[in-house]
Protein backbone atom coordinates (compact mmCIF):
# COMPACT_ATOMS: atom_id res chain seq x y z
CA UNK A 1 0.00 0.00 0.00
CA UNK A 2 3.30 2.53 0.80
CA UNK A 3 6.70 2.33 -0.30
CA UNK A 4 8.95 5.11 1.37
CA UNK A 5 12.67 5.35 -0.28
CA UNK A 6 15.53 7.83 0.98
CA UNK A 7 12.76 9.81 2.83
CA UNK A 8 14.60 12.73 4.56
CA UNK A 9 13.44 15.80 6.81
CA UNK A 10 15.38 17.91 8.74
CA UNK A 11 14.41 21.57 10.62
CA UNK A 12 16.36 24.83 10.32
CA UNK A 13 16.95 26.36 14.00
CA UNK A 14 18.26 29.35 13.48
CA UNK A 15 21.23 30.06 11.62
CA UNK A 16 24.10 26.98 12.84
CA UNK A 17 21.92 24.22 14.27
CA UNK A 18 19.70 21.51 11.79
CA UNK A 19 17.91 18.81 13.51
CA UNK A 20 18.22 15.82 11.10
CA UNK A 21 14.60 14.29 12.77
CA UNK A 22 14.80 11.99 9.73
CA UNK A 23 17.72 10.93 7.58
CA UNK A 24 17.03 8.30 4.74
CA UNK A 25 14.20 5.88 6.10
CA UNK A 26 13.24 3.05 3.93
CA UNK A 27 9.80 1.64 4.54
CA UNK A 28 7.30 -1.21 2.51
CA UNK A 29 3.84 -1.54 3.58
CA UNK A 30 1.98 -3.92 2.23
CA UNK A 31 -2.53 -3.77 2.69
CA UNK A 32 -3.77 -5.15 5.79
CA UNK A 33 -0.49 -5.41 8.01
CA UNK A 34 -0.58 -4.63 11.72
CA UNK A 35 2.73 -2.41 12.07
CA UNK A 36 3.93 -1.24 15.53
CA UNK A 37 6.94 1.39 15.44
CA UNK A 38 9.05 1.65 18.59
CA UNK A 39 12.42 3.98 19.51
CA UNK A 40 13.99 6.46 21.81
CA UNK A 41 11.84 9.70 22.66
CA UNK A 42 13.25 12.12 19.87
CA UNK A 43 14.23 9.25 17.19
CA UNK A 44 11.90 10.41 14.65
CA UNK A 45 8.89 8.45 15.32
CA UNK A 46 5.88 11.19 15.00
CA UNK A 47 8.07 12.92 12.27
CA UNK A 48 7.55 9.45 9.97
CA UNK A 49 4.12 9.05 11.04
CA UNK A 50 3.20 12.72 9.65
CA UNK A 51 5.53 11.82 6.65
CA UNK A 52 2.59 8.03 6.17
CA UNK A 53 -0.14 10.40 7.36
CA UNK A 54 1.03 12.95 4.39
CA UNK A 55 0.67 15.61 7.17
CA UNK A 56 4.26 16.77 6.30
CA UNK A 57 5.97 16.44 3.68
CA UNK A 58 9.61 15.34 3.15
CA UNK A 59 12.44 17.23 2.56
CA UNK A 60 14.18 14.34 0.15
CA UNK A 61 13.47 11.22 -0.40
CA UNK A 62 10.36 9.53 -2.85
CA UNK A 63 6.93 8.03 -1.09
CA UNK A 64 4.54 6.16 -3.59
CA UNK A 65 0.80 5.45 -1.22
CA UNK A 66 -1.36 3.91 -3.25
CA UNK A 67 0.20 4.00 -6.76
CA UNK A 68 0.24 7.59 -6.66
CA UNK A 69 3.85 9.67 -6.11
CA UNK A 70 3.08 11.79 -2.89
CA UNK A 71 5.47 14.44 -3.79
CA UNK A 72 3.94 14.90 -7.62
CA UNK A 73 -0.03 14.91 -6.11
CA UNK A 74 -2.13 18.70 -6.06
CA UNK A 75 -3.00 19.65 -2.77
CA UNK A 76 -7.06 18.64 -3.04
CA UNK A 77 -6.04 15.15 -4.27
CA UNK A 78 -3.56 14.98 -1.18
CA UNK A 79 -6.28 15.64 0.88
CA UNK A 80 -8.91 13.89 -0.51
CA UNK A 81 -6.58 10.70 -0.06
CA UNK A 82 -5.69 11.95 3.48
CA UNK A 83 -9.65 12.73 4.53
CA UNK A 84 -10.99 9.31 2.90
CA UNK A 85 -8.18 6.56 2.91
CA UNK A 86 -6.16 7.60 6.46
CA UNK A 87 -7.83 8.15 9.70
CA UNK A 88 -4.77 9.96 12.27
CA UNK A 89 -4.58 9.61 16.01
CA UNK A 90 -2.42 12.21 17.25
CA UNK A 91 0.34 11.99 20.16
CA UNK A 92 -1.51 15.00 21.50
CA UNK A 93 -5.06 14.03 20.48
CA UNK A 94 -5.40 17.79 18.82
CA UNK A 95 -9.08 17.78 19.53
CA UNK A 96 -10.79 21.06 19.05
CA UNK A 97 -11.70 22.33 22.84
CA UNK A 98 -14.94 24.51 21.48
CA UNK A 99 -16.54 21.80 20.01
CA UNK A 100 -17.89 18.74 22.37
CA UNK A 101 -16.78 14.94 21.83
CA UNK A 102 -19.24 14.10 19.10
CA UNK A 103 -18.96 17.48 17.37
CA UNK A 104 -15.25 16.78 17.07
CA UNK A 105 -15.80 13.07 16.25
CA UNK A 106 -18.14 14.10 13.26
CA UNK A 107 -15.59 16.43 11.95
CA UNK A 108 -13.94 13.95 9.23
CA UNK A 109 -17.43 13.31 7.66
CA UNK A 110 -18.60 17.03 7.75
CA UNK A 111 -19.57 17.36 4.06
CA UNK A 112 -21.66 13.70 4.24
CA UNK A 113 -25.23 13.05 5.32
CA UNK A 114 -25.98 14.56 8.66
CA UNK A 115 -28.12 12.17 9.93
CA UNK A 116 -25.77 8.83 9.36
CA UNK A 117 -22.81 11.31 10.74
CA UNK A 118 -24.39 11.92 14.17
CA UNK A 119 -25.26 8.01 14.14
CA UNK A 120 -21.81 6.91 13.17
CA UNK A 121 -20.24 9.43 15.58
CA UNK A 122 -21.88 7.53 18.83
CA UNK A 123 -21.49 4.80 17.41
CA UNK A 124 -17.54 5.32 17.41
CA UNK A 125 -18.01 7.17 20.83
CA UNK A 126 -19.52 4.09 22.62
CA UNK A 127 -17.13 1.63 20.75
CA UNK A 128 -14.24 3.65 23.02
CA UNK A 129 -16.41 3.20 25.94
CA UNK A 130 -17.68 7.44 25.88
CA UNK A 131 -21.01 6.47 25.58
CA UNK A 132 -21.57 8.81 28.41
CA UNK A 133 -19.52 11.87 27.41
CA UNK A 134 -20.87 13.10 24.11
CA UNK A 135 -21.66 16.23 25.16
CA UNK A 136 -18.28 16.82 27.06
CA UNK A 137 -15.65 19.47 25.65
CA UNK A 138 -11.91 18.30 26.05
CA UNK A 139 -11.12 20.46 29.02
CA UNK A 140 -14.14 18.79 30.84
CA UNK A 141 -13.05 14.92 30.11
CA UNK A 142 -9.77 12.93 31.89
CA UNK A 143 -6.53 13.02 29.49
CA UNK A 144 -7.65 8.89 28.57
CA UNK A 145 -10.84 10.34 27.67
CA UNK A 146 -9.53 13.08 25.35
CA UNK A 147 -7.25 10.33 24.18
CA UNK A 148 -10.34 8.26 23.18
CA UNK A 149 -12.01 10.78 21.22
CA UNK A 150 -9.14 11.28 19.35
CA UNK A 151 -9.22 6.99 18.32
CA UNK A 152 -12.90 7.63 17.54
CA UNK A 153 -12.47 10.32 14.95
CA UNK A 154 -10.07 8.74 13.40
CA UNK A 155 -12.20 6.01 13.19
CA UNK A 156 -15.36 8.02 11.75
CA UNK A 157 -14.67 7.59 8.07
CA UNK A 158 -13.94 4.36 8.34
CA UNK A 159 -10.67 4.71 6.61
CA UNK A 160 -8.46 2.02 4.75
CA UNK A 161 -5.55 2.71 7.20
CA UNK A 162 -4.78 3.75 10.79
CA UNK A 163 -2.08 5.40 12.08
CA UNK A 164 -2.35 6.01 15.67
CA UNK A 165 0.42 7.89 17.59
CA UNK A 166 0.88 6.79 21.54
CA UNK A 167 -2.87 5.61 21.54
CA UNK A 168 -2.73 4.42 24.50
CA UNK A 169 -0.18 6.75 26.32
CA UNK A 170 -2.94 7.91 29.07
CA UNK A 171 -5.01 4.84 29.27
CA UNK A 172 -5.12 2.30 32.41
CA UNK A 173 -4.40 -1.77 30.89
CA UNK A 174 -8.53 -1.93 30.43
CA UNK A 175 -9.21 0.91 28.46
CA UNK A 176 -5.66 0.14 26.42
CA UNK A 177 -7.19 -3.36 25.73
CA UNK A 178 -10.26 -2.29 25.26
CA UNK A 179 -8.40 0.02 22.09
CA UNK A 180 -6.32 -2.67 20.94
CA UNK A 181 -9.02 -5.23 20.29
CA UNK A 182 -10.92 -2.19 18.00
CA UNK A 183 -7.25 -2.18 15.86
CA UNK A 184 -7.44 -5.99 15.96
CA UNK A 185 -10.90 -5.74 14.67
CA UNK A 186 -9.96 -3.32 12.21
CA UNK A 187 -7.37 -5.37 10.93
CA UNK A 188 -9.19 -8.40 10.85
CA UNK A 189 -11.21 -6.49 8.35
CA UNK A 190 -8.21 -6.18 6.13
CA UNK A 191 -7.19 -2.42 7.30
CA UNK A 192 -3.98 -1.83 7.70
CA UNK A 193 -3.10 -0.07 11.21
CA UNK A 194 0.25 1.35 11.65
CA UNK A 195 0.52 2.00 15.94
CA UNK A 196 3.53 4.10 17.97
CA UNK A 197 4.15 2.65 21.04
CA UNK A 198 6.60 2.60 23.64
CA UNK A 199 4.80 -0.14 25.88
CA UNK A 200 6.58 -3.23 24.38
CA UNK A 201 2.90 -5.36 25.75
CA UNK A 202 1.23 -3.33 23.45
CA UNK A 203 3.61 -4.13 20.40
CA UNK A 204 3.24 -7.09 21.31
CA UNK A 205 -0.39 -7.57 19.93
CA UNK A 206 0.97 -6.15 16.24
CA UNK A 207 2.73 -8.52 13.69
CA UNK A 208 5.49 -6.46 13.10
CA UNK A 209 8.10 -4.07 14.88
CA UNK A 210 9.88 -1.20 12.95
CA UNK A 211 12.44 -0.15 15.69
CA UNK A 212 13.95 4.01 14.69
CA UNK A 213 16.83 5.69 16.40
CA UNK A 214 18.27 8.93 15.83
CA UNK A 215 16.32 9.32 12.43
CA UNK A 216 16.51 6.18 10.96
CA UNK A 217 15.08 2.47 10.88
CA UNK A 218 17.45 0.74 13.02
CA UNK A 219 15.47 -2.80 12.82
CA UNK A 220 12.69 -4.14 11.11
CA UNK A 221 11.09 -7.43 12.26
CA UNK A 222 7.93 -9.67 12.28
CA UNK A 223 6.32 -10.90 16.23
CA UNK A 224 7.17 -14.13 16.86
CA UNK A 225 3.63 -16.03 17.15
CA UNK A 226 2.83 -16.71 20.85
CA UNK B 1 2.70 16.00 55.50
CA UNK B 2 -1.18 15.92 54.22
CA UNK B 3 -4.06 14.68 55.64
CA UNK B 4 -7.42 14.21 53.38
CA UNK B 5 -11.30 13.40 54.68
CA UNK B 6 -14.18 12.73 52.87
CA UNK B 7 -12.73 15.07 49.90
CA UNK B 8 -15.53 15.69 47.23
CA UNK B 9 -15.64 17.17 43.57
CA UNK B 10 -18.56 16.91 41.23
CA UNK B 11 -19.19 18.64 37.51
CA UNK B 12 -22.54 19.77 37.25
CA UNK B 13 -22.42 19.50 33.34
CA UNK B 14 -26.40 21.09 31.80
CA UNK B 15 -29.80 20.61 34.43
CA UNK B 16 -29.61 17.32 34.91
CA UNK B 17 -26.47 15.41 34.38
CA UNK B 18 -23.47 15.75 37.27
CA UNK B 19 -20.41 14.06 37.24
CA UNK B 20 -19.12 13.03 40.31
CA UNK B 21 -15.33 12.85 40.29
CA UNK B 22 -14.43 12.54 43.73
CA UNK B 23 -16.87 10.52 45.75
CA UNK B 24 -15.17 10.79 49.46
CA UNK B 25 -12.10 10.48 49.45
CA UNK B 26 -9.18 9.78 52.47
CA UNK B 27 -5.90 9.70 52.07
CA UNK B 28 -2.78 10.20 55.03
CA UNK B 29 0.57 10.96 53.38
CA UNK B 30 3.39 11.40 55.51
CA UNK B 31 6.73 13.66 54.35
CA UNK B 32 9.37 11.44 52.13
CA UNK B 33 6.71 8.77 50.75
CA UNK B 34 6.99 7.70 47.47
CA UNK B 35 3.36 7.03 46.46
CA UNK B 36 2.01 5.97 42.91
CA UNK B 37 -2.05 6.85 41.95
CA UNK B 38 -3.53 3.93 40.06
CA UNK B 39 -6.78 3.29 38.61
CA UNK B 40 -9.22 2.96 35.46
CA UNK B 41 -9.86 6.47 33.09
CA UNK B 42 -11.69 8.71 34.41
CA UNK B 43 -11.64 7.57 38.05
CA UNK B 44 -10.52 10.66 39.43
CA UNK B 45 -6.56 10.43 39.86
CA UNK B 46 -5.87 13.76 37.47
CA UNK B 47 -9.29 15.93 39.71
CA UNK B 48 -7.40 13.87 43.31
CA UNK B 49 -3.74 15.56 42.54
CA UNK B 50 -5.43 18.92 41.18
CA UNK B 51 -6.86 18.85 44.96
CA UNK B 52 -3.31 17.76 46.34
CA UNK B 53 -1.82 20.53 44.15
CA UNK B 54 -4.27 23.15 45.58
CA UNK B 55 -4.90 23.81 41.90
CA UNK B 56 -8.86 23.15 42.35
CA UNK B 57 -10.86 23.37 45.48
CA UNK B 58 -12.60 19.89 46.37
CA UNK B 59 -16.94 21.13 46.78
CA UNK B 60 -17.04 18.70 50.31
CA UNK B 61 -14.79 17.48 52.83
CA UNK B 62 -11.30 18.84 54.80
CA UNK B 63 -7.41 19.12 53.34
CA UNK B 64 -4.74 19.27 55.89
CA UNK B 65 -1.61 20.41 54.03
CA UNK B 66 1.59 20.74 56.24
CA UNK B 67 -0.64 21.74 59.35
CA UNK B 68 -2.81 24.43 57.22
CA UNK B 69 -6.18 24.02 56.62
CA UNK B 70 -6.26 25.23 52.77
CA UNK B 71 -9.52 25.90 52.63
CA UNK B 72 -9.22 28.57 54.81
CA UNK B 73 -6.14 30.20 53.24
CA UNK B 74 -6.26 33.48 51.90
CA UNK B 75 -5.33 32.69 47.85
CA UNK B 76 -2.14 34.63 48.13
CA UNK B 77 -0.86 32.14 50.76
CA UNK B 78 -2.69 29.29 48.57
CA UNK B 79 -0.16 30.59 45.93
CA UNK B 80 3.13 31.18 48.01
CA UNK B 81 2.55 27.10 49.23
CA UNK B 82 1.94 26.13 46.05
CA UNK B 83 4.47 28.07 44.35
CA UNK B 84 7.17 27.16 46.78
CA UNK B 85 6.51 23.88 47.77
CA UNK B 86 4.75 21.83 45.54
CA UNK B 87 6.49 21.16 42.03
CA UNK B 88 3.49 19.94 39.23
CA UNK B 89 4.15 18.06 36.02
CA UNK B 90 0.55 18.29 34.21
CA UNK B 91 -0.79 15.22 32.13
CA UNK B 92 -0.75 17.52 29.23
CA UNK B 93 2.45 19.11 30.06
CA UNK B 94 0.63 22.82 30.12
CA UNK B 95 3.80 24.13 28.70
CA UNK B 96 3.30 28.12 27.19
CA UNK B 97 3.69 27.72 23.68
CA UNK B 98 5.70 30.86 22.68
CA UNK B 99 8.05 30.27 25.09
CA UNK B 100 11.50 27.96 24.52
CA UNK B 101 12.14 25.07 26.78
CA UNK B 102 14.67 27.02 29.15
CA UNK B 103 12.03 29.31 29.11
CA UNK B 104 9.17 27.39 30.37
CA UNK B 105 11.72 25.98 32.88
CA UNK B 106 12.21 29.51 34.20
CA UNK B 107 8.97 30.50 34.25
CA UNK B 108 7.83 29.35 38.57
CA UNK B 109 11.31 31.13 39.13
CA UNK B 110 10.69 34.28 37.81
CA UNK B 111 10.43 36.59 40.61
CA UNK B 112 14.33 35.04 41.80
CA UNK B 113 17.90 36.36 40.65
CA UNK B 114 18.12 35.94 37.53
CA UNK B 115 21.52 34.39 36.47
CA UNK B 116 21.44 31.51 39.02
CA UNK B 117 17.51 30.94 37.66
CA UNK B 118 19.09 30.45 34.08
CA UNK B 119 21.93 28.08 35.35
CA UNK B 120 19.38 26.03 37.69
CA UNK B 121 16.65 25.55 34.14
CA UNK B 122 19.84 24.62 31.89
CA UNK B 123 20.92 22.00 35.18
CA UNK B 124 17.27 21.07 35.06
CA UNK B 125 16.81 20.60 31.56
CA UNK B 126 19.90 18.68 31.33
CA UNK B 127 18.97 16.45 33.80
CA UNK B 128 16.22 15.01 31.98
CA UNK B 129 18.03 14.65 29.05
CA UNK B 130 17.18 18.14 26.85
CA UNK B 131 20.61 19.40 27.17
CA UNK B 132 20.66 20.13 23.19
CA UNK B 133 16.78 21.13 23.11
CA UNK B 134 17.14 24.56 25.11
CA UNK B 135 15.42 27.09 22.14
CA UNK B 136 12.94 24.87 20.63
CA UNK B 137 9.64 25.84 21.53
CA UNK B 138 6.69 23.40 22.49
CA UNK B 139 6.05 23.02 18.92
CA UNK B 140 9.70 22.08 17.95
CA UNK B 141 10.02 19.21 20.34
CA UNK B 142 9.19 15.87 20.15
CA UNK B 143 5.76 14.51 22.78
CA UNK B 144 7.90 12.88 24.91
CA UNK B 145 10.68 16.03 24.83
CA UNK B 146 7.54 18.13 25.78
CA UNK B 147 6.77 15.70 28.57
CA UNK B 148 10.53 16.11 29.80
CA UNK B 149 10.51 19.93 29.35
CA UNK B 150 7.08 19.70 31.66
CA UNK B 151 9.36 17.38 34.68
CA UNK B 152 12.52 19.96 34.77
CA UNK B 153 9.95 22.91 34.93
CA UNK B 154 8.53 20.96 37.96
CA UNK B 155 12.03 20.52 39.47
CA UNK B 156 12.94 24.64 39.24
CA UNK B 157 12.15 25.68 42.73
CA UNK B 158 13.40 22.23 44.92
CA UNK B 159 9.93 21.32 46.29
CA UNK B 160 9.09 19.89 49.21
CA UNK B 161 6.89 17.69 47.62
CA UNK B 162 6.52 16.40 43.61
CA UNK B 163 3.03 15.53 41.70
CA UNK B 164 3.38 14.08 38.71
CA UNK B 165 0.71 12.84 36.45
CA UNK B 166 1.78 10.31 34.12
CA UNK B 167 5.04 11.52 34.06
CA UNK B 168 6.41 8.25 31.34
CA UNK B 169 3.02 8.43 29.21
CA UNK B 170 5.14 9.58 26.16
CA UNK B 171 8.40 7.95 27.36
CA UNK B 172 10.11 4.82 25.60
CA UNK B 173 11.61 2.64 28.60
CA UNK B 174 15.53 4.01 28.65
CA UNK B 175 13.80 8.07 29.19
CA UNK B 176 11.37 6.82 31.40
CA UNK B 177 13.87 5.33 33.91
CA UNK B 178 15.91 8.29 33.95
CA UNK B 179 13.14 10.43 34.85
CA UNK B 180 12.28 7.31 37.61
CA UNK B 181 15.97 7.73 38.65
CA UNK B 182 15.65 11.79 39.04
CA UNK B 183 12.28 11.26 41.19
CA UNK B 184 13.97 7.99 43.29
CA UNK B 185 16.62 10.71 43.84
CA UNK B 186 14.84 13.03 45.58
CA UNK B 187 12.27 10.40 47.17
CA UNK B 188 16.28 9.97 48.69
CA UNK B 189 16.85 13.39 49.81
CA UNK B 190 13.62 13.64 51.65
CA UNK B 191 11.22 15.01 49.33
CA UNK B 192 7.54 13.57 48.71
CA UNK B 193 6.81 12.52 45.41
CA UNK B 194 3.25 11.50 44.20
CA UNK B 195 3.20 10.16 40.47
CA UNK B 196 -0.31 8.45 38.70
CA UNK B 197 0.95 5.95 36.71
CA UNK B 198 -1.38 3.11 34.27
CA UNK B 199 2.11 1.27 33.99
CA UNK B 200 2.48 -1.04 36.56
CA UNK B 201 6.22 -1.43 36.14
CA UNK B 202 6.40 2.51 37.25
CA UNK B 203 4.37 1.91 40.16
CA UNK B 204 6.97 -0.95 41.02
CA UNK B 205 9.26 1.82 41.88
CA UNK B 206 7.17 3.41 44.37
CA UNK B 207 6.56 2.34 48.15
CA UNK B 208 2.99 2.78 48.18
CA UNK B 209 0.16 1.91 45.51
CA UNK B 210 -3.49 3.93 45.92
CA UNK B 211 -5.91 2.53 43.66
CA UNK B 212 -8.45 4.62 42.50
CA UNK B 213 -12.21 3.70 41.04
CA UNK B 214 -15.38 5.58 40.17
CA UNK B 215 -14.35 9.03 42.63
CA UNK B 216 -13.30 6.35 45.34
CA UNK B 217 -9.68 5.08 46.65
CA UNK B 218 -10.35 1.51 45.94
CA UNK B 219 -7.41 0.12 47.95
CA UNK B 220 -4.27 1.86 49.61
CA UNK B 221 -0.87 -1.07 49.27
CA UNK B 222 2.66 -0.85 50.17
CA UNK B 223 4.74 -2.56 47.97
CA UNK B 224 6.54 -5.27 48.55
CA UNK B 225 10.45 -4.87 48.60
CA UNK B 226 11.97 -6.76 45.58
N1 LIG C 1 -14.09 20.05 33.95
C1 LIG C 1 -14.82 18.93 33.98
N2 LIG C 1 -16.13 18.97 33.69
C2 LIG C 1 -16.86 17.84 33.69
N3 LIG C 1 -16.39 16.60 33.95
C3 LIG C 1 -15.08 16.50 34.25
C4 LIG C 1 -14.21 17.63 34.27
N4 LIG C 1 -12.95 17.22 34.56
C5 LIG C 1 -13.05 15.89 34.74
N5 LIG C 1 -14.32 15.46 34.54
C6 LIG C 1 -14.81 14.08 34.66
O1 LIG C 1 -14.44 13.63 35.95
C7 LIG C 1 -13.97 12.26 35.87
C8 LIG C 1 -12.58 12.17 36.50
O2 LIG C 1 -11.66 12.86 35.69
P1 LIG C 1 -10.09 12.74 35.95
O3 LIG C 1 -9.41 13.63 34.97
O4 LIG C 1 -9.77 12.98 37.40
O5 LIG C 1 -9.81 11.20 35.66
P2 LIG C 1 -8.44 10.41 35.56
O6 LIG C 1 -8.49 9.30 36.54
O7 LIG C 1 -7.27 11.35 35.64
O8 LIG C 1 -8.47 9.76 34.11
P3 LIG C 1 -7.29 9.50 33.02
O9 LIG C 1 -6.53 8.30 33.49
O10 LIG C 1 -8.06 9.22 31.74
O11 LIG C 1 -6.43 10.71 32.92
C9 LIG C 1 -13.98 11.86 34.40
O12 LIG C 1 -15.05 10.98 34.13
C10 LIG C 1 -14.19 13.15 33.62
O13 LIG C 1 -15.05 12.99 32.51
N1 LIG D 1 9.01 21.52 14.30
C1 LIG D 1 10.21 21.08 14.71
N2 LIG D 1 11.27 21.92 14.74
C2 LIG D 1 12.47 21.51 15.18
N3 LIG D 1 12.74 20.27 15.61
C3 LIG D 1 11.73 19.39 15.61
C4 LIG D 1 10.42 19.73 15.17
N4 LIG D 1 9.60 18.64 15.29
C5 LIG D 1 10.39 17.67 15.77
N5 LIG D 1 11.66 18.12 15.97
C6 LIG D 1 12.82 17.34 16.45
O1 LIG D 1 12.93 16.18 15.60
C7 LIG D 1 13.24 15.02 16.39
C8 LIG D 1 12.21 13.93 16.11
O2 LIG D 1 10.95 14.34 16.59
P1 LIG D 1 9.71 13.31 16.66
O3 LIG D 1 8.53 14.05 17.19
O4 LIG D 1 9.52 12.62 15.35
O5 LIG D 1 10.22 12.23 17.71
P2 LIG D 1 9.46 11.00 18.37
O6 LIG D 1 10.23 9.78 18.03
O7 LIG D 1 8.03 11.03 18.01
O8 LIG D 1 9.62 11.27 19.93
P3 LIG D 1 8.61 10.98 21.16
O9 LIG D 1 8.67 9.51 21.44
O10 LIG D 1 9.23 11.79 22.26
O11 LIG D 1 7.25 11.45 20.79
C9 LIG D 1 13.23 15.46 17.86
O12 LIG D 1 14.54 15.51 18.36
C10 LIG D 1 12.62 16.84 17.87
O13 LIG D 1 13.27 17.72 18.79
MG1 LIG E 1 6.25 11.38 19.05
MG1 LIG F 1 -5.83 12.02 34.30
Amino acid sequence: ILTLRGVTKSYRMGKENIVHALRGADLDLAEGEFVAIMGPSGSGKSTMMNVIGCLDAPDDGTYVLDGHDVAKLKDDDLAEIRNRKIGFVFQGFNLLPRLTAIENVELPALYGNPKQRKERARRALESVGLGDRFHHKPSELSGGQQQRVAIARALMNEPAMILADEPTGNLDTRSSAEILAIFQHLNDQGKTVVMVTHEPDVAAHCKRIVRMRDGRISSDEPVPVQ
